[in-house]
């Protein structure tokens, strides 16, 4: 890329392979290289050492213009509901927002409603009993929408600030543990906290393509998701599948995870996750 | 599906009685767009649809066939042969695996953080009591993540298959120690479930090369999420490279990913696809058929 250079097809030719590579995905990559070749065009830019600034600039207003922050409840305790396909990270992530939420203060209890896959609940245990703080678990195979229900109920009458729900992996394509965690996501309020969940958090593998399209649309119309934790970016995935989300499902990313232990995480920082993109 | 895609694409060629280097322009792009979309990374498409362009190229069109069905025939017959592996089932349709008579046959899953390993280690433990009447030991060696050895002492409970586990030593001294335990105990088949780890992380990459080293394998298989992107070039490349690998295994195909990375990891390691995991279940493991995932891929 040398300063000055006018832009020519080359150029455009390896963006596009360069966001196909970070797993954006075919539709997105070619909208976004039309609004590249637009600002060519109109010639808001002129030269290659242009081109990727200004996508990148275009990007991170995208990412960021709805918000990234957590949805807390306007008084009272707040619910957060944790769910994903097997595998993404979910019990990790529960644990990471747990640690997270202890040291911005809050007093956290978690609910191990994952009540069916080998070891589950034995796994979050270990995490509760690692960051301190208190976990309500249920029978094996008991019904998972009870255990978040008393999950909430303890919330209550332990004067808590915010309940974490994990849930057992599921694909989006089972219509049976769909249907389970709409009764999950109902259960969140047990009947006496308003607009509980609060937030409804999709746990996404980083390395996953573009099938994490369609998990974000079927687990938004099952559990109403709010936001996106965005796990295991300390791969050499990219990540970019958050991208097509964010403008066909609007859900913002609002965590990211780096880790496997439970500082590994941060915030969603959209200038480091575009600048990332393109490394 | 690629056949809807192609029928617009070939409408202009149909007029022609050869496929030309004009003509198959259109189709090949709309191939690599499908495969793209199928999640198949960049570099094995641009590979693939090179070859799939010469072969095209290089064929007459054959009378009273449309160019662009020929033409699909063409590819889907390219991406059978890419991922099929001659001599891999027996005449029983049973995965044939690189069985000792001398010692316990020993069979080791590496692969990515949550990619089906210990739940796939479960699945090959029952297929081969099933299916080949093993008498296979479950080793628990991944002593990192919380619950990892209760998770597989569980799964083992379930399928009525013993599991070796020692929460105080390292990795590789665990797998080291089964192998005794193995034939101590009259198992002709050890599985090392590993922890899972990013092929980036260099200390537990050098863990996993040092199990591998001290158990000698027969076979390595690399594990790897059927919904995994772009990413599957580089992860299947790099353990290809640190591990002698002899086959791989993709999970999660009961779902509606269209599993390129079956491709990607096939193309990228040139190891034959053993199996594939189709449900969360112990019996959710499938021995692996180039042409059904070709059409899936395909869409
Ligand atoms: N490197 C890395 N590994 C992670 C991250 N988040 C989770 N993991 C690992 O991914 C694996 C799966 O994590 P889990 O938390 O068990 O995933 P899950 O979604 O709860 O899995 P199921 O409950 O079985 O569906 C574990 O080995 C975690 O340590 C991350 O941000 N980075
Ligand atoms: N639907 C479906 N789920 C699967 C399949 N294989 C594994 N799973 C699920 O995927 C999740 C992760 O599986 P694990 O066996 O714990 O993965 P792992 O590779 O051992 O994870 P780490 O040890 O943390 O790296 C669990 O919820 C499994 O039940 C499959 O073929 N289909
Ligand atoms: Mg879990
Ligand atoms: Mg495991």
């Amino acid at each position: 890329v040398g300063l000055g250079q006018k832009i020519d097809d080359d150029i455009l030719e390896k963006l596009e392979e360069a966001m196909i590579e970070a797993d954006f995905g075919v539709e997105t990559s070619g909208f976004l290289m039309d609004v590249v070749r637009s600002a060519w065009k109109n010639s808001t830019i002129e030269t290659t050492d242009q081109v990727l600034p200004f996508l990148q600039k275009d990007l991170k207003h995208r990412l960021t213009h709805r918000g990234n922050a957590l949805n807390f409840a306007k008084a009272g305790p707040s619910v957060i509901l944790v769910v994903g396909v097997n595998g993404a990270g979910k019990t990790t992530s529960v644990a990471k927002l747990a640690w997270y939420l202890t040291s911005i203060g809050k007093k956290v209890v978690l609910a191990a409603a994952d009540t069916f896959r080998a070891a589950a609940v034995e796994q979050l245990k270990t995490w509760s009993q690692r960051i301190g703080c208190e976990i309500v678990t249920g029978a094996d195979r008991a019904d998972p929408a009870s255990v978040a229900h008393r999950g909430a109920e303890r919330l209550l009458e332990s004067g808590a600030d915010v309940l974490l729900v994990d849930t057992a992996g599921r694909l989006h394509t089972q219509k049976n543990l769909m249907d389970e965690l709409r009764k999950i996501h109902a259960a969140c309020a047990a009947k006496k906290i308003e607009g509980a969940p609060h937030e409804t958090i999709l746990v996404l593998d980083a390395t996953t393509g573009q099938n994490a399209l369609n998990q974000a649309d079927m687990f938004k119309q099952a559990a109403n998701v709010t936001g996106l934790f965005l796990a295991k970016l300390d791969g050499t995935a990219k990540g970019g599948a958050v991208l097509t989300i964010n403008e066909r499902v609007e859900i913002p990313v609002k965590f990211v995870g780096l880790g496997e232990g439970v500082e590994d995480m941060q915030p969603f920082d959209a200038d480091q996750f575009v600048d990332a993109l393109f490394d | 599906a690629i056949s809807s895609r192609f029928t617009d694409v070939w409408r202009k060629i149909s007029g022609n009685a050869t496929i030309s280097e004009d003509n198959i322009k259109d189709a090949v792009r709309a191939i690599r767009t499908a495969l793209l979309e199928a999640d198949v990374s960049l570099a094995v498409v641009k590979n693939f649809t090179e070859r799939v362009r010469e072969k095209a190229l290089g064929e007459d069109v054959l009378k009273g066939v449309r160019p662009g069905e020929q033409f699909i025939k063409i590819v889907h017959d390219e991406l059978v042969n890419l991922m099929a592996e001659a001599d891999t089932l027996d005449d029983q349709g049973r995965a044939r695996l690189k069985f000792r008579g001398d010692r316990p046959t020993v069979i080791m899953m590496a692969g990515l953080q949550g990619s089906g390993k210990t739940t796939t280690s479960g699945k090959l433990a029952l297929y081969l009591k099933k299916k080949w009447k093993k008498n296979p030991l479950l080793v628990a060696a991944d002593l990192q993540r919380p619950a990892a050895v209760d998770q597989l002492e569980v799964v083992g409970k379930g399928i009525g298959v013993p599991v070796f586990a020692d929460r105080k030593s390292t990795p590789p001294e665990v797998c080291f120690r089964a192998l005794e335990a193995a034939r101590k105990g009259g198992h002709d088949v050890v599985i090392l479930d590993t922890a899972g780890r990013l092929h980036v992380d260099e200390d537990l990459m050098k863990e996993v090369q040092e199990i591998a080293r001290r158990t000698q394998p027969d076979e390595i298989f690399f594990v790897c999420d059927g919904m995994t992107g772009q990413d599957a070039v580089k992860s299947a490349k790099a353990f290809d490279e640190k591990l002698p690998l002899t086959g791989a295994i993709l999970t999660k195909l009961d779902g509606d990913s269209r599993g390129g990375a079956v491709m990607t990891v096939r193309a990228i390691t040139g190891k034959p696809i053993r199996f594939v995991g189709i449900s969360e279940k112990m019996d959710g493991l499938e021995v692996f058929h180039a042409d059904r995932v070709a059409g899936r891929i395909l869409g």
